[in-house]
């Protein structure tokens, strides 16, 4: 389902060269749930980033479902980013003027769903991450792991076939982390790919396996023993 | 140095009435090191805000200092803050348009510090935490990591004798967040006081003792065994 090829980013800030992500081959095949680790400042956000079509590499090119992403228009890209993917943003990007299920019902918007199922179909992806008690606050009105949650029912209420999480459980407390990892594994065995990043080894170890990134490589490649 | 009785916060909300706080009575004495753990939505923040004179209790009584916090002016309040308290925001807070190193700057700049002792100092703040090659950085041009580390960073370079750190660890790997902790340990055996929300029991256990708060009330205190 992905391929990276040779994929590099470099940034230039007056003078200074940042190079977040050099050379990095990948694959990820269909119904895999793979998690990508490694210190703060290492390149997994930048490499979540391209996987999901919302940057492009200063190198190297980007397969997703065999097509060539570096060809497509930028309206493709935004209609493949609405069907396929999911994503969970490290900093979870809710608009802040919206409550939390407008915030979760805007992926359906984009799928054209009416609204009476919209709104109930919001209403069950809050459920699931315990917030049904929650729908009409807004971001500011929510702790940070209820913001948190609110991005990850965001992400999986349309239901996409690919789902990238960007730190998924950093604000969360244990047993609701235990609860995102459930529902997760549980999407998993349906049949959809996950990506997952996380500084969290006991997070990792649920996944089935895991590569290491250092200054912008891979280092490492593992299975994880079931 | 703090002393909180019989705190509550209520928000209302269209109808609904969120009790984030119940009746929190707490003491923190001037050079303990106290953890604050719970589940996510358990009040953590709110108790955080309101012990750094960022918000107001809707009932119940705050003395920061043998100061009566609720008495104070604003200005006097923000006056207490910038010379006694350092602040760590779960969302970091840091402002979007400044480099990392004029967001660190910012609290010398309240207290009066002249151009070049501030810029040192800045910089000094900044290779504490591994930032020294990203202070021409401005927060979007950062890792999450990293923006939390600028965080810390700020909390800290004004020398402040309390510390506040709300989860600032959540966003970084294991090693990062060691020397985080280093760092605070340095601090506290230098005597400062510091309050430490986290979701992580193994960061808790590195503090002094620690309360557990639940749907707004505490329901126990530790003493972390030496
Ligand atoms: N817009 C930008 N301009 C310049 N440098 C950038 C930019 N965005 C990211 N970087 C740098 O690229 C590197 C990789 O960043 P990235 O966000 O991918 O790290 P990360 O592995 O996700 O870190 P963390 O675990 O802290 O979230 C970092 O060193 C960062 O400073
Ligand atoms: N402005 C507000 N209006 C209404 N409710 C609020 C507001 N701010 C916070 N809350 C509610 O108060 C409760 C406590 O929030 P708080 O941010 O203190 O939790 P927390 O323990 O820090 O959680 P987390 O671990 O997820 O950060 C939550 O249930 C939240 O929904
Ligand atoms: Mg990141
Ligand atoms: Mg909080």
């Amino acid at each position: 389902m992905i391929l990276t090829e040779n994929i590099s980013k470099l940034y230039k800030l007056e003078g200074v060269e940042v190079h977040a992500l050099r050379g990095i081959n990948m694959t990820v095949a269909k119904g895999d749930f793979l998690s990508v680790i490694g210190p703060s400042g290492s390149g997994k956000s930048t490499l979540m980033n391209i996987i999901g079509c919302l940057d492009t590499p200063t190198a190297g090119c980007y397969l997703l479902n065999g097509h060539e992403v570096s060809s497509l228009s930028d309206n493709r890209l935004a209609e493949i980013r609405n069907q396929l993917i999911g994503f969970v943003f490290q900093s979870f990007n809710l608009l802040p003027r919206l409550s939390a299920l407008e915030n979760v019902e805007l992926p359906l918007i984009y799928r054209g769903m009416g609204g009476r199922e919209r709104q109930e179909t919001a209403l069950s992806a809050l459920e699931n991450v315990g917030l049904g008690d929650r729908i009409g606050h807004r971001p500011t009105q929510l702790s940070g792991g209820q913001q948190q949650r609110v991005a990850i029912a965001r992400a999986l209420v349309g239901n996409p076939p690919l789902i990238l999480a960007d730190e998924p459980t950093g604000n969360l407390d244990s047993t609701s982390g235990k609860e995102v990892m459930t529902l997760l594994q549980k999407l998993h065995s349906e049949g959809k790919t996950i990506v997952l990043i996380t500084h969290d080894m006991d997070i990792a170890m649920q996944s089935q396996r895991y590569v290491r990134i250092h200054d912008g490589e891979i280092v490492e490649e593992k299975v994880v023993p079931s």
